[in-house]
């Protein structure tokens, strides 16, 4: 079964990719300070078998790719997922005119594995 | 919209803040801006980035609450000069998980600039702080309802002079809008010369809250 599917380039192998969110495009440019955007990044890409070692992939991932190239149709391949995050901080207005700085966790993706 | 609203309800918000004009808001503070230039530096820190060093506590969010009240209409009756001020702070933004570690009061009180040109410096002040406990009801006795809380001099120069004061567990009763019925100022001239008109100090008033919301500044499990 493996032999049948097309071979997984390293462009397409699970990687953080990079994506930059400007706050105008969503439309909060009136209340954010700052930043005025940041580099979110985000996960994309196959999670082939075998599964290396830089795939940050845990063992279920790595039985779920054996099987699913033992039989593709029934058992999909592990998601290409974020799993390290680091944290930004915004300062903006709330709804009473205060400016608040604010942490927050888990907002630009660092690391991608297999899960 | 209700998609905004899930991304908001991740950052902690209820809904969209005031998506009107940036004109005429306040200005950011200069120390705000330094915190948030170092968090930009520091953010990889997990530890530090729940600590917020500049004040000494844990936290994740830093507040600049704006004083919502304002000169007690009649209070300059007393005598020449003096002015009562209600200074209100509202807190309801504040999440009921939220942690409050700290609320520091600031009050700058800046000296007319006619005064300020004459004298270089204004007069000393007497600056007296009261928290209100209760609404004063229509001919009762004011002085039933408030608590002292500072009693100081004060002589405000041109560049003005600032109080600095931690009401954290007063700011915590402040987090219920029923009980929160802000504080009194009553400011009273010392040593102004009777022939020489004088003029009030203006007074600015900020609140300092730092708090932490504990689902959004979780400890990072350690990974082997």
């Amino acid at each position: 079964a493996t032999h049948s599917q097309p071979p997984v380039s390293p462009s397409n192998v699970c990687k953080a990719r990079r994506l930059y969110v400007d706050f105008k495009d969503v439309g909060w440019q009136d209340w954010i300070i700052a930043p005025q955007g940041y580099m979110a990044n985000y996960c994309h890409g196959e999670c082939p078998f075998p599964l290396s070692d830089s795939l940050n992939s845990t063992n279920h991932a790595i039985l779920q790719t054996l099987v699913h190239s033992l039989d593709p149709g029934s058992t999909p391949q592990p998601c290409c997922v974020p799993v390290r995050f680091s944290p930004i901080s915004m300062l903006y207005y709330d709804n009473n005119d205060n400016v608040v700085l604010r942490h927050y966790q888990d907002m630009v993706v660092d690391e991608c594995g297999c899960r | 919209v209700p998609q905004q609203r899930l991304l908001l309800g991740a950052l902690g918000l209820s809904e969209r803040p005031f998506a009107g004009s940036r004109s005429g808001r306040r200005d950011v503070p200069p120390a705000l801006w330094r915190i948030f230039r170092r968090s930009e530096r520091v953010q990889a820190d997990e530890v530090e980035a729940c600590t917020v060093s500049e004040y000494g506590v844990r936290g994740n969010i830093i507040r600049y609450v704006q004083d919502q009240g304002g000169v007690i209409p009649g209070s300059g009756m007393a005598c020449p000069g003096c002015v009562d001020q209600h200074l209100f702070f509202n807190l309801a933004a504040l999440e009921s998980l939220e942690v409050l570690y700290l609320a520091q009061l600031h009050i700058r009180f800046m000296s007319a600039a006619r005064v300020a040109r004459l004298l270089q410096s204004g007069p000393t002040i007497s600056a007296v702080l009261y928290k209100v406990v209760r609404p004063t009801l229509k001919g009762a006795d004011p002085r039933a309802n408030r608590r002292l809380l500072l009693s100081q001099s004060v002589r405000p120069g041109p560049e003005g002079v600032s109080v600095t004061m931690d009401v954290t567990s007063l700011a915590e009763s402040w987090r219920r809008p029923a009980r929160n019925y802000g504080l009194l100022l009553e400011l009273r001239p010392l040593d102004t010369d009777p022939d020489q008109s004088w003029a009030a100090p203006s007074v600015e008033a900020s609140l300092v809250a730092v708090s932490l919301h504990p689902q959004q500044c979780r400890s990072r499990q350690k990974r082997s």
